[in-house]
């Protein structure tokens, strides 16, 4: 485990931290989209498929039962709990998840390393991740005044996918790591999905106002 | 290395 991969881990962990704070002390999740909540959670549902068959580290199976619990808890927060689920932005959030999960379907199906169960919804989760920012970035734009704790939880998820590539580049230099072309193109993706955010988030607080998305 | 090495990954 390099630095790149522990401060990105890191920086996710505390994305969903900072989520799980405004849920449980403001009791809230004005302008968090449920389709990329909802999309996460299918990510980490098809991903760790493995968890109980394939053992890598201690450290690695309670990430992914953290990951697999806030991301299950957090949906059932924004769509069931009493007072939170009344905060939640329904109109505005009107992104299809089917859209995105067919396509990203169909993409695992022929585009992957071995054609098994287990190997295409490892493919699909990859796939599904590189777009599920992409609802919550429509409900950024939509959103007039984006609150602190919402900027900072998509600054910090996008800084964990760059990190990532850090941790890719070190690992290809430094081990004799193979080429995951399947991995590190869905990682580009996804990354670049928040290059634009970055922009207005880094600018915003360069100047101390209030992050806005034009519209 | 094995193929699947990518996998030690979250």
């Amino acid at each position: 485990m390099n630095i790149f991969r522990l401060s990105g881990d890191m920086t996710h962990l505390m994305s969903v931290i900072v989520l799980l704070l405004k849920i449980h002390t403001i009791k809230s999740c004005a302008g968090i989209s449920l389709k990329t909540q909802e999309l996460y959670a299918l990510v980490f549902a098809t991903r760790y498929l493995d968890i109980f068959t394939d053992f890598v580290s201690v450290y690695n199976t309670i990430m992914k039962l953290i990951f697999l619990a806030t991301s299950f808890s957090i949906v059932w927060y924004m769509r069931h709990h009493k007072i939170v689920r009344r905060s939640y932005d329904k109109e505005q959030d009107t992104f299809r998840h089917l859209f995105l999960i067919l396509p990203c379907l169909i993409l695992a199906l022929v585009v992957n390393e071995k054609f098994t169960f287990k190997e295409v919804m490892w493919t699909f989760s990859l796939y599904v991740e590189a777009v599920a920012i992409l609802p919550q970035l429509v409900l950024l734009q939509r959103t007039k005044n984006i609150d602190n704790l919402t900027g900072q939880y998509v600054f910090l998820l996008g800084a964990y996918r760059a990190l990532y590539i850090l941790n890719w580049i070190y690992r290809y230099l430094t081990e004799k790591h193979f080429v995951h072309w399947i991995t590190w193109i869905s990682g580009l993706v996804q990354t670049l999905l928040y290059a634009d955010f970055f922009y207005y988030y880094i600018n915003s607080w360069k100047n101390n106002v209030r992050l806005q998305l034009p519209a | 290395v094995s193929e699947s090495d990518v996998k030690d990954e979250l």
